[in-house]
């Protein structure tokens, strides 16, 4: 099974056409492996990117050198993927054979 | 099916088994079609709502076409339940004149490799010759713009469109049910997240013809949506709220002269994405519902 340790979202809103357009270009990096939850729309539009650890760095470098800012939506995916599994599991126990 | 957890995700198999319960409870009302098969061969089951009759105008909503929004496939389970469930006289009314088909798991394979090896899985699980990776984007293979800008022709990509349209079995299946009915009157294509409603076109920015009542039927259906919980939507054509992005369903759908063609992107509080809590299933279902509710209802209101 795949996992997600130490992958983030990352949350960028776009607030002008430059950092847009710099947004887009992540697009085209592919050795980066980034994931677009929410691909690049227009500006005030979140763009969602689920980066892998290894990118973490050299994609948060690139960023904060383009003046490009960035939240984390989730801090580490593997542990809310963790919890869903953990969360079916627990309901599952409890439900009734029909 | 009162016993089952609507308030938690759940396997194919569950998802599978809770819609057969739901059949063998409701025999007048409800019954299990197989419109066909997926890549590793799994069956792919659609769901129909109907007082009798024969051909009669149709409303179709399918759930899960990218398998990891998982939030889609719990929320068709709970629009099922709904659905044989709801004493309202506006649904009652629905199926005096009208079917309903629901396809709750519509990317079978996908959905099964979520739960097994990728939860981020998005695409079908299809190889085609010739390429690296696994899967076609199963919302850019449809014969609606196909190939035009707004999907990828790498096949590792996630937006990749495949080899030529209807390549992938799931859509392929949809389009041979559409055809074959031919009285569908509304398409509804639910996926998540980022709330909008959206109408045709995605591939190109020329207007719908129908574009003034689309957009007030979204708007209806968001006012309605919005009034549960306050989730708030934005509304509009795919090209003009999103992005370009050709070879969609409902682009297809459109075309294929069913007027009432829209897309859900549901709720996300902007914390979890994909992984939305199960606690919030029944809450994104149930204001979804609502803007369901507008969009039949004005559908039955408007055949053509």
């Amino acid at each position: 099974t795949e996992n997600f340790v130490g992958h983030q979202v990352l949350r960028i809103v776009p607030s002008s056409d430059a950092e847009l357009q710099k947004v887009r270009e992540l697009q085209e990096l592919e050795h980066l492996e980034l994931d677009f939850w929410l691909s690049p729309r227009g500006l005030g539009d979140p763009v969602d990117i689920r980066v892998p650890f290894p990118s973490l760095q050299p994609l948060k470098a690139h960023l904060e050198a383009n003046g490009v800012p960035y939240s984390i939506m989730i801090e580490d995916v593997q542990a809310l993927v963790d919890l869903e599994q953990m969360q079916m599991l627990r309901r599952r126990r409890f439900v009734p054979r029909s | 099916t009162s016993t089952f957890d609507y308030t938690s995700y759940h396997t194919l198999e569950e998802i599978y088994a809770f819609m057969d319960l739901l059949v063998a409870e409701n025999p007048n009302l409800v019954s299990k079609l197989e419109i066909g098969h997926t890549t590793e061969n799994r069956p792919i089951y659609v769901l129909k709502f109907s007082k009798g009759g024969t051909n009669r105008p149709a409303i179709w909503i399918d759930t899960g076409i990218h398998s990891r929004e998982w939030v889609t496939q719990a929320s068709g389970v709970w629009f099922a339940k709904k659905i044989v469930q709801e004493q309202d006289q506006g649904l009652a009314n629905i199926l005096d004149q009208m079917d309903i088909f629901l396809e709750i798991v519509t990317n079978p394979d996908g959905f099964a490799f979520t739960h097994t090896s990728n939860r981020m899985w998005r695409k079908t699980r299809s190889k085609h010759s010739g390429s690296l990776c696994v899967g076609v984007d199963p919302n850019r293979n449809w014969d609606a713009g196909f190939g035009g800008s707004g999907a990828s022709s790498n096949p590792c990509s996630e937006t990749y469109r495949g080899p030529y349209a209807n390549s992938e079995p799931e859509v392929k299946a949809i389009v041979d049910f559409v055809k074959n009915h031919g009285n569908i009157k509304a398409f509804i294509s639910i996926h998540s997240y980022s709330q909008l409603l959206l109408y045709p076109y995605g591939y190109t920015t020329t207007a719908v013809p129908d574009k003034e009542e689309l957009h007030q039927v979204a708007k209806e259906a968001v006012a309605a949506l919005s009034s549960l919980y306050g989730t708030n939507y934005k509304y509009g054509s795919i090209i003009t709220t999103i992005y370009q992005a050709s070879g969609g369903t409902i682009d297809w759908t459109y075309n294929q002269g069913i007027k009432y063609s829209f897309t859900f992107e549901l709720r996300d509080t902007g914390r979890y994405g994909f992984l939305l809590p199960a606690s919030q299933i029944v809450p994104t279902a149930q204001e979804t519902w609502k803007a369901l509710e507008v969009i039949m209802a004005h559908t039955r209101g408007h055949l053509y």
